[in-house]
């Protein structure tokens, strides 16, 4: 669903380590 | 009793939940009063954003989880963030707030647009939540096996993550056993109120829908 997209795209830079994004 | 490991399980992971929480300066700006209904949109939606990054660091310290394949990760987290995120934001309503700061945060959630049919669910969680009185132990614990659920959407090495979530579960099942020794079933409860947070998670996207709408 279009509403876990933004949820998708925050996981994946967090669990890469880029918080400050 | 607790082995000498789950002892230091159950001390890692408290101190990770603990350590993993939404910067101060955020929480305190939901405090502030003034504020019109896009700021407040904004503002919790900012919120939410924080609360994923927190979740996520958190949950890089369960032991295991790293270890994981990496889609599996990420399905565990999107499969639960939601029902971390209102497990945390229970523990801001059932601990003891100065003056007056529950109701400015029930009042600026009440004006967000949120739908009263989904409102009304979330402050029953809330209270659910209250009655139990919760430790940070329980707290830390029951986000932890809320994450390692093996039965999200998408999950393919189930059997791993189990393997991650069983120990979790018998260390909260003996920290309940010592400290409710007159309460055999406050183990079950907490259980209990895992079953709540899937039905918020179901509704939640419907809740975004009406949200996004009004």
């Amino acid at each position: 669903p279009a509403s876990n997209l933004g949820l998708e795209d925050i996981i994946r830079k967090a669990l890469m380590g880029n918080l400050e994004e | 009793e607790l082995s000498q490991e789950q002892q230091a399980l159950l001390s890692f992971i408290v101190e990770a939940y603990q350590k993993h929480r939404i910067p101060q300066d955020m929480a305190k700006k939901l405090l502030q009063e003034q504020f019109n209904a896009e700021e407040n949109f904004l503002l919790l939606t900012e919120m939410a954003t924080s609360h994923v990054q927190v979740l996520v660091e958190f949950t890089k310290n369960i032991p295991g989880f790293s270890a994981l394949d990496h889609e599996d990760q990420i399905a565990l987290l999107k499969g639960s963030a939601v029902e971390a995120m209102f497990l945390r934001s229970a523990q801001v309503f059932t601990r003891k707030q100065p003056h007056g700061h529950t109701e400015v945060l029930e009042d600026r959630i009440r004006k967000s647009g949120i739908s009263e049919e989904f409102i009304t669910p979330m402050f029953t969680f809330y209270k659910s939540i209250g009655e139990l009185q919760m430790t940070q132990e329980e707290h830390a614990l029951l986000t932890a096996i809320t994450i390692l659920s093996p039965d999200r959407p998408y999950v393919k090495g189930q059997q791993a993550v189990e393997r991650l979530q069983e120990p979790m579960l018998e260390v909260l099942r003996r920290f309940c056993a010592i400290q409710h020794p007159l309460e055999p079933q406050h183990f079950a409860r907490l259980l209990g109120r895992l079953t709540e947070l899937r039905t918020l998670n179901h509704h939640h996207a419907e809740m975004l829908t009406s949200w996004r709408m009004s």
